[in-house]
């Protein structure tokens, strides 16, 4: 027998030499640009792929391609009119979807193209993201995954905080000890700047292998200087953003009922880890706080009829109570609900409760509603009538079945939010870390106020709590461009008295903080204003009067098309270059919701959105021009 | 300033900066035949930004139709409309439209102005509002050529000597300096030019933002594709 070796099928052709990531952060407001390069070393034309992953809470804002000095730019259009645009090309199946949901925090980004012999490619992908400060602190994080070591591989994070950083701290799954040295991190007062770039040699798995070490999440966590009082407001070419998350607040007491969803679909490993979770939520309340538990399948059964204060020995009895917790039957969200409800108005009324403290309910199930009363608007319409807007509403969805829009509406109809718990070995370390967040409350009724000669388009401006570790952030135009000055007031109810402070905001001079690089802010606050306008308008477009949300729909569809923000409205529609054969197939990147993300891992990451598009694009007639560049 | 020749025949655009001292007033358009004059005045950053480069831009522009017996003084600042003898001012902060026998006038607030003059040109001037206390930038403006096949074949000036179109040849494709935009060789107007492929931004539709437009941009100051030199266009006055 002869022995024949196979050829390397494995050959590589095309040589990716550069992966850039630079992001650079303004006032929490993150600019991060990903760029990568490759060459075709083949003598044949073939398909390069463009893959990379970013947070779900970011907005694309642009992509381009440059293919031998041609350069195709992403340009964001209506969903919905795009769609009807693109019928033709839907039927034939010309276009590929380009965004899909990967893992709980990131959203993956991919693109092909076909590129020429010995051609090279340039793609860039630009998001922004207005980072959100929990637990004390904001996160960036960057995904990479380059299939083979790269020349020139790069990550670089300039963060520009004009109220002083506090800390900053990085770290990434894949650093070795080796590589740890190359992480490079200069912090000053007011900016941070973080680089790792290591050499081709580096990054090799193995000597003389083209394997990458370089694959997971690299972590910055930073957090700023906290002022007393009014909090920080920063004003920049006619936008301000005000950071309200004053430091020393005494935490408010609160009454939470825990309504436990113990149905059968919750059994084994669910079941296990919600009671796991509640041990150590119950060993986390505050001698002051009250607590009841209403566990629920089809029938109803409370721990005790009210609520009882969190002494030691009546938490080592509610944990007893919880380790017996074990699932059966259907699921009856409503009738608990209305139980836990009842228990909070019943104890106010008997004045049980202290007079400063918060109501709230953390619901939580795995399940779509099938006893009792099924239907999903009556029972949000049951609950906003029995709270009475009197009690915030947190739910919990455990696992890809449950129906995270009706739990959703639910919880922001009665001032809450709700968050999926991702199926996992770390479920009781979500439920714990979302409970952290929202069990400190600082302050109730949060109102910022700004004068209205001065300002417009203000985000919300009123908040039901401000939690420990979290931030209010509040932002407008100045209608008077050369105000320099304002006066803001923010009023809220503390625990022992109200928090009431009135300042005056003034417009820092980033030519002095920043010498030299205030050049790069240009319109971030702007940005931030739009970003946070849009998110809210999309929140807005899920709750209230059909008209409201037909109108915030409309201001949010509008406003994502003036900054070119991919949201679940729009779609970045890039044409690709024409094959051989002459066809040209458009791309889309679509913004997912919640719900399709949803769907995703349902159908275990054979979800691709199929929604194809023709591109159109609105020419403007040839001209010739001058101007500023 | 970037001035940008779109070729729509040849799905193809040209581009070239020119720079020099703030205050230059420089002729974009002049036909004798029809009588129409626009001149432009720059103005420079506020202080030398940290690359060093120091930018101009146009911050006023003078347009004479001497048959129509129009004159328009536009700057960042107002808008002066003299017709017949009588003379109106404009404010950016104002939107307004102003049809006459002569001229069609169109502003949009802090915006844009379109102007239509009868049988001969139409134009749109942009205003680049800036942040009063951006530490480099000024507000500036921009020229758009709308219409303007109705000019005469002696048009000329910085732009105006486009208008009718212009015979070049690229070839001999390199790599430059920067490997996104590569180099090429440009046969035009009898001269060799190396010049550079890139993109400029066309502001019409994103007045923030502005679009890209892939184009061939021509160095120093234009030399090759300006008949005579940029200096040739200096003027003294604005009208």
């Amino acid at each position: 027998a002869r022995s024949l070796q196979k050829r390397s099928t494995n050959e590589l052709t095309v040589e990716v030499y550069s992966v850039t990531v630079d992001c650079t952060v303004t006032s929490r407001f993150a600019h991060t640009v990903m760029t990568s390069k490759a060459l075709n070393r083949a003598n044949r034309s073939q398909e390069i792929f463009f893959e990379v992953e970013l947070p779900k809470t970011a907005f694309i804002t642009n992509f381009s391609m440059e293919i031998d000095g041609e350069v195709y730019v992403g340009e964001v259009k209506e969903k919905e009119k795009a769609k009807k645009q693109y019928e033709k090309a839907v039927s034939s199946g010309q276009t590929a979807g380009l965004v899909k949901a990967s893992g709980r925090k990131m959203e993956k980004f991919s693109v092909s193209v076909n590129i020429a012999a010995k051609s090279n490619v340039t793609f860039v992908l630009t998001y922004e993201e207005l980072l959100q400060r929990k637990l004390g602190q904001y996160e960036i994080l960057t995904r990479v995954k380059p299939k083979q070591p790269v020349q020139e591989f790069k990550i670089v994070t300039n963060i520009y905080e004009p109220q002083g950083i506090a800390f900053v701290n990085t770290h990434a799954n894949f650093l070795t000890n080796e590589l740890l040295p190359l992480v490079e991190k200069t912090v000053t007062d007011k900016k941070a700047h973080i680089s790792f770039s290591p050499t081709l040699e580096q990054q090799r798995k193995c000597q003389g292998c083209d394997e990458t070490i370089i694959e997971g999440d690299f972590i910055i966590k930073y957090d700023v200087n906290r002022a007393q009082g009014l909090g920080d407001i920063h004003i920049v070419n006619g936008y301000f953003v005000h950071f309200f998350a004053p430091p020393d607040l005494p935490r408010v007491p609160k009454n939470v009922v825990f309504v436990i969803d113990r149905s059968g679909s919750m059994s084994g490993h669910k079941m296990h880890q919600t009671r796991e979770a509640l041990q150590a939520i119950l060993k986390d309340l505050h001698e002051e706080d009250h607590f009841a538990l209403v566990a629920f399948d089809n029938s109803i059964e409370v721990w005790r009829e009210s609520l009882t204060k969190a002494t030691k020995e009546n938490l080592s009895e509610a944990s007893r109570y919880v380790s017996n917790i074990h699932s059966r039957g259907s699921t009856n969200i409503n009738d608990a609900m209305m139980r836990g409800v009842r228990m909070l108005i019943e104890d106010r009324e008997e004045k049980k409760l202290p007079e400063r403290s918060i109501d709230m309910i953390l619901l939580l199930t795995d399940g779509n509603p099938d006893g009792g009363k099924a239907s999903l608007p009556v029972i949000q319409k049951n609950v906003r009538t029995a709270t009475g807007g009197n009690m915030t509403v947190f739910c919990l969805g455990f696992g890809n079945d449950v129906d995270y829009p009706f739990l959703d509406v639910m919880s922001r109809e009665n001032k809450g939010l709700a968050r999926r718990i991702f199926e996992g070995s770390d479920a009781t370390v979500q439920l714990q870390g979302f409970y952290e967040e929202v069990s400190s409350p600082l302050l109730l009724e949060v109102d910022l106020r700004y004068p209205d000669n001065a300002v417009d388009f203000l985000t919300t401006n009123h908040f039901n709590q401000l939690f420990n570790g979290s931030e209010i952030v509040v932002a407008g135009r100045l209608t008077d461009n050369d105000l320099d000055n304002f006066l803001v007031e923010v009023y809220g109810q503390g625990f022992e008295e109200d928090f009431n402070v009135q300042g005056q905001a003034s417009a820092v001079d980033w030519d002095v903080i920043y010498p030299g690089e205030e050049y790069i802010f240009g319109d971030f606050t702007e940005r931030l204003w739009a970003y946070l306008t849009i998110q809210q308008l999309l929140d807005k477009s899920k709750t209230g009067a059909t008209d409201e949300k037909a109108n915030a729909t409309a201001k949010a569809l509008d406003m994502a098309l003036l900054y070119s923000f991919v949201t679940p409205l729009t779609s970045m529609v890039v044409t690709k270059p024409k094959t051989e054969d002459g066809t040209e197939s458009p791309l889309i990147a679509d913004k997912l919701t919640e719900e399709q993300r949803q769907l995703a891992e349902r159908m275990s990451h054979r979800y691709v959105p199929t929604r194809a598009h023709y591109p159109v694009m609105n020419y403007l007639p040839p001209t010739h021009f001058v101007d500023g560049d | 300033p970037h001035f940008m020749i779109e070729l729509p025949d040849r799905e193809d655009a040209l581009c070239f900066n020119i720079n020099d001292k703030p205050g230059t007033i420089f002729n974009l358009v002049r036909d004798p035949t029809s009588g129409i004059l626009v001149n432009g005045q720059t103005i420079g950053d506020k202080k030398t930004p940290p690359d060093g480069k120091i930018n101009t831009y146009f911050w006023r522009f003078g347009i004479v139709h001497k048959t129509l017996g129009v004159r328009l003084d536009v700057s960042t600042e107002d808008i002066w409309v003299l017709q017949d003898g009588k003379q109106v001012k404009l404010l950016w902060s104002d939107t307004a439209g102003l049809k006459g026998p002569n001229v069609d006038l169109l502003l949009t607030k802090d915006r844009s102005l379109t102007v239509t003059l009868r049988d001969s040109v139409k134009f749109v001037i942009l205003l680049h509002k800036v942040w009063k206390r951006h530490p480099y930038h000024r507000d500036y403006l921009g020229f758009y050529t709308l219409d303007s096949h109705l000019l005469s074949p002696s048009v000329h000036g910085l732009l105006g000597q486009f208008y009718h179109g212009i015979e070049y040849e690229v070839s001999d494709l390199r790599p430059g300096e920067v490997p996104e935009k590569p180099d090429a060789t440009m046969f035009v107007k009898g001269q060799e030019l190396n010049v550079t492929r890139g993109w400029q931004r066309d502001f019409r539709r994103d007045v923030k933002n502005g679009e890209n437009v892939p184009c061939w941009f021509i160095h120093s100051n234009g030399t090759g594709l300006l008949d005579g030199d940029f200096t040739d266009y200096i003027v003294s006055g604005l009208f």
